[in-house]
Order: C-alpha cells, then structure tokens, then sequence
C-alpha cells in the first residue's frame, strides 16, 4: 500500500511559543533551512502555525510583534498513521504546504510537508 | 509515462524587477497566495529567485532594501519537456520548493512546486 505519514515525516522538529517575536521566529526559519515553525504552548499542546509566509504578510503590513499576532490559530493536522494520499488532500485542500504530525494528545512530534511529498516522485521510474 | 512539467506547472505567473522594494514583493506575494517570485530583467530574461524565506531572511537580519539585494541569481531552473522526476530530483537535490519553467531562449514560462507535485499523490489510490 501507500507508505504512512510516519515513513514521510520528519521528526524532532523546532518548535516556538506564542510569545516569541517576529523578528526570532524568522531568525530560526532562516538557521533551520525550512519555511514552517508550529507554535506550542507551555505544555506543548499545539496552539497555531507560524510560515515564512506570514512572515511576509508582516512585512506587507509594516507589521511588528509577536508570533501570537500573526500565527494561523486553526491548525491543519495529520495522524502519524494516516496514508500520505491524506497529507497530499490535505495539502491541496487548503493550499498549504505543512501539517504538523500530532498524537492523541495533539502534541506535536513531526512535520510533513508539500517537499518530503515531492520527493517520492524523485526516485527511478 | 510520467506526466510532464507543462502539464502540471502553474502558467501565467506573476514576476517582479529587480529593483522593486523588499515590501513591495511581499505584497505581491501575499496578494497571490504563493511563495516564489521569478526576477526577470527589463527584457524579460531570467535574473533571480525570491521568495518568502528570502523575505523572511531580510527580516532576521534587519534589513531593508530591494529585491536585488536579497535575491538569489543562480536559478535552478526546468524545461516544459522535462519528465516530473526530473523537477521532483532538482527540487530535492537543492532543497528548494520552486522551479521556474524556461524556455529555449530562459523565457519564463512558468513555475513548478512541490505543492503542484504533492497534488499528484492525492488522488484516488
Ligand atoms: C494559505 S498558505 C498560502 C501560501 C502557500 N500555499 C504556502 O503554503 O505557504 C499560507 C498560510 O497558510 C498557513 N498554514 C500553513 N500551514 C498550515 C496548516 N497546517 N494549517 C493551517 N494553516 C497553515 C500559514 O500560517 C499561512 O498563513
Ligand atoms: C534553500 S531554500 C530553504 C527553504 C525551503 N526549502 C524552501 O524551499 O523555501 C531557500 C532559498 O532557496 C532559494 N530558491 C528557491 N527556489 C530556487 C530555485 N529554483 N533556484 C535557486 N534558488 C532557489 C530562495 O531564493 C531562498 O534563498
């Protein structure tokens, strides 16, 4: 069958609070090489999703503050052992290219994004 | 066979000069939806690449200016012709989410993007 989002995703992955600024959340996108931070709370419940994207929308906007200004609040997830065929309408769905991979208790432990996808048509034919 | 890069990259795309303002690509970047930005030169010819992360990168770094200053001008780049492989291997192998699509004469023509080739996995399986 299709590989699960457990065999795609990729785990250990940065995290941020609310509270951090713009400025340090585009900081930590840029040392990490990847476009999407999920936001967690104290207790590392997922509470939003902060991209380049609105990063740039900040910037579009003349806007300063905090990630809790600017995160996306309603998160789209996926289940570690969802079939990538989910992810992928997921993604299409809408127009994102990240969900976070949470457990039952929705924390976070990975990312799958429209990238780890893609790679699976890079292989030999 | 596989499909081809013309019949799954977006066409009609918006591209931007290279002394346009950092806000102002943000703003057309927002306004479309999307995250990369061909730079085409007055005559049309492919010059660069900047995208959110590019964007988000000026703002880690504090730094305001135009286009120019933080795009990036070694453009990895397909041919309408190509199999999808091909895009799905150079996107992989540079760590990028984008390819500008290019003609004989590096006209661009369109982009291509691991969110257009995630949507290939979406289907019924
Ligand atoms: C709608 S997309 C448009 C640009 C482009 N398609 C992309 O994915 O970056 C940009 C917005 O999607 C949001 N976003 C990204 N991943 C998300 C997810 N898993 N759930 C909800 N919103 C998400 C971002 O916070 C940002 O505001
Ligand atoms: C190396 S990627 C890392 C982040 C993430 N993987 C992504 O694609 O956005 C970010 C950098 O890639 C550059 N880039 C994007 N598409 C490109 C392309 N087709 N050719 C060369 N550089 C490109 C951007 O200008 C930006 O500086």
């Amino acid at each position: 069958g299709l590989p699960l989002v457990k065999d795609v995703m990729t785990d250990g992955i940065g995290t941020i609070k609310p509270d951090v600024s713009i400025e340090e959340a585009a900081k930590r996108i840029i040392k990490g090489g990847f476009n999407h931070l999920p936001v967690v709370s104290d207790d590392g419940r997922l509470v939003g999703i902060v991209t380049a994207w609105d990063i740039s929308k900040a910037v579009a906007m003349k806007k300063r503050g905090k990630v809790e200004q600017i995160m996306t609040r309603k998160v789209i997830v996926v289940s570690p052992s969802d079939p990538i065929d989910i992810a992928a309408r997921k993604l299409e769905q809408y127009n994102i290219s990240a969900l976070p991979v949470v457990d039952a208790k929705r924390k976070v432990i990975g990312i799958i994004t429209s990238e780890d996808l893609s790679k699976l048509l890079a292989g030999g034919t």
